[in-house]
């Protein structure tokens, strides 16, 4: 898990 | 991607399916808030602007684009169609929505991940989708009898959100850097706004009476 989170959400 | 995540997107496509299918079905747009759907846009559009830059997933693609395109439609509806425009009920949305967007906007600037602009207009879309409903909801209280469908639209709107918090929970529990105090902070307050609904909601149900909400 990269460590600044991916904006993976909607 | 987890359960809770997926009902959370799955409800707020729904949401989406409802206002086109009242729209279609109905051609009619009274009860609903153009100014809402127009936050909507812009919570899209600014959220939505790494849809070409970085690949998620199909899955995320997918439903970026069919996101920003139903919101365009209903607003093209409400605005240009000529059966729809006619059942806008101009003068009961009078929410002045430029102030929501000027005061998310400047607490972008204040508060975000990074000085950037994607991180800007990415916070930005976050406080204004927390605060994007108050049109509609001031709309309902309004106009006093909420028909069914634009009742169920904001249930699930706020199903949606629900969803998304127990995700969020999920996730922290389950990934170690999981940290989105902007989602948190912002989706805790959005859900709020929809307290009050889901209870007269809630009692319009059980009492199997109109939903009334007090002006």
């Amino acid at each position: 898990n990269p460590s600044k989170d991916v904006k993976d959400e909607l | 991607m987890n359960a809770f995540r997926l009902a959370g997107d799955m409800t707020h496509l729904i949401t989406v399916l409802i206002l086109l299918l009242k729209i279609y079905a109905t051609k009619s747009c009274s009860g609903i808030s153009l100014k809402t759907q127009e936050l909507y846009v812009m919570v899209f559009v600014a959220r939505y602007l790494d849809l070409f830059t970085n690949f998620i997933s199909v899955y995320n693609s997918v439903m970026k684009v069919v996101f920003v395109t139903s919101s365009i439609a209903i607003v093209w509806c409400m605005r240009i169609h000529p059966l729809v425009r006619r059942t806008y009920d101009k003068e009961q949305d009078t929410f002045r929505h430029y102030f929501l967007v000027a005061g998310s906007f400047g607490l972008a600037l204040l508060f975000n991940e990074n000085f950037t602009f994607r991180e800007v207009c990415w916070a930005f879309s976050i406080y204004l989708e927390a605060v994007a409903i108050l049109p509609q909801l001031v709309l309902l209280q309004r106009s006093g009898n909420v028909d069914n469908l634009t009742g169920q639209y904001v249930f699930f709107l706020g199903a949606y959100r629900v969803f998304y918090i127990l995700n969020w929970i999920y996730r922290y529990f389950t990934e170690k850097h999981f940290s989105r105090w902007i989602s948190w902070i912002a989706g805790l307050v959005q859900t709020a706004l929809y307290a009050d609904f889901f209870y007269y909601y809630f009692i319009s149900w059980k009492n199997n009476s109109k939903l009334q909400l007090p002006a």
